[in-house]
């Protein structure tokens, strides 16, 4: 396992790069279009710091021109047949970014509940995002993820009048695997339970506009 | 590249296991909570064949269960921090399963849209289920697994008039990536397009009761 050593020597340096610059790096997880960009569209807006954005995607730029468009410096990281950011990749990709100190870094992670939840990328937090049109059981089935997460969203919870998705069951499967996770309800797109998670980031030191 | 090597080998295998015995097999593939599972429920019905299922996840046997309730035999693989199902493992479950000659093999591997699309698994047939609450978009995200997809299933139809979901867009995206691709789009939970699969499959050779 010699790739994850080195990765953890990686995530080091970055861990130490925030910690000496005081930059409040977040880590993006979920599976494909549970909605972490569209969080991050919607988060952006609300945000008076100096903030970053690395988007990492197999293919395309869709998710960096999406969030560019906003005005914030942003860098696309390709993964080609890759399943996930590594720490190496997040540090190439700083060298690329206008960091400010007392700043953020948003990092968006390929789409994927298995993979990227074994590379460490030197963040502060770990936020994995699962919508509500998954079903209940992802985090049972896919623990690893939810294990190592700070913080669930569970996003698009506009539509659950349309659903048959039981909230209890989905609150006792992810604090089974994790009984320290934190577990926010909303709608990124429709905005509902947005202002819990504006709360969250700002304890973490960050005053809204 | 050993690994795929050996894969390719034991892919092989099962390919000509298949073919000596008449079996149709299928792997199903997508992202966590497309839909995968519903749609094996609600095919089984449907069949009058005799069929056996191979079922991939990190953990737990919550999807054999439920494959399990419905009286076919079913295999659960549990991969642990493992991202996708290999030619291996499933020629381990084969010798598990009362396989008939001219029967069906489903196999469901692990809810991914990346890793599984490198692992040949010998299967007759790739079938990628992409659910409308995803996205239009990843298609050409996650082009590896749609490029080695003989159909796209696009279900969850249903949830349609709830979201802003361009049909025309996401055929185009698929198409761009495999041309050959076949797509049907359908609701496994509530019924609608179900019809096209069914036949989808009796052309492949299995009539249906
Ligand atoms: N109904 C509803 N749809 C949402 C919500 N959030 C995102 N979506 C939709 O879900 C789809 C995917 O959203 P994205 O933000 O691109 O998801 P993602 O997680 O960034 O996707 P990848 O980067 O490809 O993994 C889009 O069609 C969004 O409009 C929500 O709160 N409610
Ligand atoms: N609205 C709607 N929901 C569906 C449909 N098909 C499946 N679902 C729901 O989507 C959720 C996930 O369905 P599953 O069949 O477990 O999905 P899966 O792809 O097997 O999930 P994994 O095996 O964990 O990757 C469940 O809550 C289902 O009820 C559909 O056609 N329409
Ligand atoms: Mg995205
Ligand atoms: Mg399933």
């Amino acid at each position: 396992k010699d790739l994850l050593e080195k990765n953890n020597n990686y995530a080091q340096m970055n861990r130490e790069y925030f910690f000496e610059h005081n930059i409040l790096s977040i880590n993006f997880l979920s599976s494909p279009g549970s909605g972490k960009t569209t969080l991050l569209e919607k988060t952006i807006d609300q945000l008076s710091q100096p903030l970053c954005v690395i988007e990492g995607d197999q293919q395309t730029s869709r998710d960096a021109d999406r969030i560019g468009q906003l005005g914030v410096p942003v860098k696309q990281i390709n993964t080609g047949k890759g399943c996930h950011l590594d720490a190496h990749m997040i540090g190439h990709a700083m060298e690329a970014l206008p960091l400010s100190d007392n700043g953020l870094l948003f990092i968006e992670n390929v789409g994927n509940l298995v993979c990227p939840a074994l590379f460490d990328l030197g963040e502060n937090y770990r936020v994995v995002v699962l919508s509500t049109t998954e079903g209940e059981d992802k985090p049972i089935k896919y623990p690893n993820m939810f294990h190592s997460a700070d913080l669930m969203i569970l996003n698009k919870s506009d539509l659950l009048p349309h659903l048959e998705f039981n909230l209890d069951a989905c609150f006792d499967n992810a604090k089974s695997v994790n009984p320290n996770i934190e577990i926010i309800t909303c709608s990124a797109l429709r905005g509902h339970g947005m202002q819990d998670w504006f709360n969250w980031l700002e304890k973490k030191h960050f005053p809204q506009k």
